[in-house]
């Protein structure tokens, strides 16, 4: 049994079925687990990003939290265990490979702005990510204005007016607006192979 | 017709800013 959990472990992590299944080469992966060696031994040499080694390698301090970083960490540790693994690393970066299908990084969007996990993203959610994005940026608006940005992105998006923006209608809106998913491309990604020392 | 058009939506100004730049994870 034991031996069949290991071969699994070892197909899970292998780069050519990582390569398959992503929008990384095999020469990318190896790149790729460079990254994570460095990324995952910063604090402790365990094999996994721990939550402040990802803040650490992302802001320079592990203490540096944002709203933002948090739901990309949750994003990142598909399994819910509170570490990302070699596989996870990989397969969530591959959305945001510049060749990643942009219905792929919509899809990924969608769930970093639905916080609360609820399928929809409601008037709650958004406020929330406007008052992150604004202690984040260090500026100040009126809550009328906040209030206002936030009705008109529910004019802009919720096209059945049911008061919450569902998958199809964000899908939409990024369709037509695809400035929306530049944060969901990194380039040095098809650059991956360079990275590697 | 949209009621406030020259206000930006929540989508725009956050896909416009640094929040969710993760390059720094590739920066040496």
């Amino acid at each position: 049994m034991g031996c069949i959990c290991t071969k699994q472990q070892l197909k899970y992590d292998d780069p050519a079925v990582l390569a398959a299944e992503t929008c990384f080469n095999e020469a990318e992966i190896e790149a790729l687990h460079e990254l994570f060696r460095k990324l995952s031994s910063a604090l402790k040499d365990d094999g996994l990003i721990s939550k402040e080694e990802f803040q650490l390698g992302l802001f320079r301090n592990s203490k540096n939290q944002s709203l933002f970083s948090d739901r990309i960490f949750q994003l990142l540790d598909s399994k819910h265990d509170g570490v990302i693994e070699f596989a996870e690393f990989v397969r969530s970066l591959s959305v945001f490979h510049p060749e990643a299908p942009q219905s792929d990084k919509a899809a990924f969007a969608f769930k970093l702005y639905d916080i609360w996990e609820t399928g929809f993203i409601e008037r709650d959610e958004v406020k929330v990510l406007i008052l992150a994005f604004l202690d984040e940026s260090e500026l100040m608006l009126s809550d009328d204005i906040v209030e206002a940005i936030i009705d008109k992105t529910f004019e802009d998006v919720d096209s059945n007016g049911d008061g919450k923006i569902d998958q199809e209608e964000w899908k939409e809106f990024a369709t037509r607006n695809p400035s929306l998913l530049k944060n969901m491309t990194i380039p040095y990604l098809k650059l991956a192979t360079v990275l590697s020392p | 017709s949209p009621k406030s058009p020259n206000l930006i939506n929540a989508f725009q100004l956050i896909g416009m800013s640094s929040c969710l730049d993760l390059s720094g994870l590739f920066e040496k």
